[in-house]
């Protein structure tokens, strides 16, 4: 597993991470360097070309309070309407699965029942309800997501999943389309006289100029 | 597009929770640009687990929520600023600071107007100091101000001041600009509109013949 996700980590260099000053310290791990939560990326045969990692899992191991901020494009992909519905359904989370290749957006009714499946597998195999899995899919816009390779390859990424700075590195990796860099990090601060950790991943470089809400 | 996975061991209520993160991206996220387009994808995704042993947060105005808010717009800024660092053909990052506005919302929106030009992201590229472009740029965000107030700076290069252009070194601002671009690194650009509390930043990069190039190839 290290030797995978390690692999997986050094596709593309980490970006630098511009963090404005403050009472905190960055530390490594990024989205698993908070208690609780593991993450893993790896190669699941999704992307159009070449054999960089294109499927990530993020995982937390007690039901984690959940929030999400979508786009507001009336267009929206059909991991969009169900990341919204789930979480105006359920206050809480466990599991977010995320996909690079493919956009599934424009994809009409039958990309929305991909998305359910999608979730279904991984809810499955990680002994979920539905409704605590969520979904975020990047790339080419009116593509249906290569399913079966998704769904084929979920045992072996649930596998992988580990709470280390590599397993983080993996996903960061795993989640970009046309991105040069992984975008990751991860800092540490004392709130309310405990100890907290807050890691973050994101990917981005082209179609950009975000309207969440 | 740009999906995000935010993570924290606080222990924090969901609809405090839910809010933080909404003031985060908006300070974050929404402020940044490449190219004006908003994706059909663009998702964050945030997940508090409460593992650090913490106090719960369960109001916004507590000390404890107004900490771990400012560490929250930290992470989000930090990955929301190497996107556009990372933007299609960039060769630096672009920071757009307001000040001098009523409050901090219209300095995010003139701020994001700039970033935004496609004119002011090409003079980045092509290292001109092009202050006329800097004040279009706010003066189309849709935030009324005087005119005769403004105030923009290249780094520490003062090039406008009172609403008169100002006499300034040609070379020594292109040179700020080539240097950006050589390290890919940061070009700052501030702009005062006034004598207002508000302030605001947007991210941006500058627009090169490689965006075009890139997104002529990436095809359906």
């Amino acid at each position: 597993v290290y030797s995978s996700l390690k692999e997986a980590s050094n596709y593309i260099p980490a970006a630098p991470i511009l963090l404005p000053e403050g009472p905190w310290k960055q530390i490594p791990g990024g989205v698993t360097a908070a208690k609780g939560f593991k993450a893993a990326g790896m190669y699941g045969g999704l992307r159009a070309k070449g054999e960089k990692p294109d499927l990530a899992l993020v995982t937390c191991d007690v039901d984690a309070v959940a929030a999400g901020a979508f786009t507001t494009n009336v267009v929206s992909a059909a991991p969009v309407l169900y990341c919204k519905q789930m979480l105006d359904k359920s206050k809480m989370a466990r599991a977010v699965l995320i996909n690079a290749g493919q956009a599934n957006a424009a994809t009409g009714d039958a990309g929305y029942q991909d998305v359910i499946e999608c979730a279904s597998a991984v809810a499955k195999l990680l002994e979920l309800r539905l409704e605590e899995v969520l979904i975020e899919s990047t790339g080419v816009i009116g593509q249906r997501i290569k399913k079966d390779a998704l769904l084929s390859s979920l045992p072996k990424l649930v596998g992988l999943l580990s709470s280390t700075t590599e397993g983080a590195d993996s996903a960061a990796v795993a989640i970009t389309t046309t991105d040069l860099v992984s975008k990751t990090v991860a800092i540490e601060s004392e709130v309310g006289g405990t100890c907290i950790r807050i890691g973050g991943m994101a990917k981005g470089s082209g179609m950009i100029h975000p309207n969440m809400a | 597009t740009m999906l995000g996975v935010i993570t924290t061991d606080a222990w924090v209520t969901s609809d405090v929770w839910r809010k933080m993160v909404q003031t985060a991206v908006n300070r974050s996220f929404n402020q940044i640009t490449v190219d004006g387009d908003t994706s059909t994808n663009d998702t964050v995704i945030a997940l508090a687990s409460g593992m650090s042993g913490s106090n719960m947060i369960s109001s916004l105005d507590s000390y404890e929520a107004k900490k771990l808010q400012v560490c929250l717009d930290a992470v989000m800024q930090g990955l929301a600023k190497s996107i556009a660092w990372d933007g299609e053909g960039a060769t630096c990052l672009i920071e757009v600071m307001v000040t001098g506005t009523n409050n901090e919302a219209e300095a995010a929106k003139i701020a994001r107007s700039v970033a935004s030009s496609s004119l002011t992201k090409a003079a980045v590229y092509g290292r001109d100091p092009n202050w006329g472009r800097i004040a279009c740029a706010a003066g189309y965000s849709g935030i009324p101000f005087q005119p005769n107030k403004l105030r923009i700076s290249l780094g520490d290069i003062l090039l406008m001041d009172g609403g008169q252009p100002l006499p300034f070194d040609r070379n020594a601002a292109s040179d700020y600009l080539k240097n950006a671009g050589k390290t890919h690194g940061t070009v700052g650009i501030h702009i005062s509109v006034g004598t207002g509390q508000g302030s605001g930043k947007a991210w941006g990069c500058d627009l090169s013949y490689d965006y075009v190039k890139i997104n002529a190839e990436y095809t359906t």
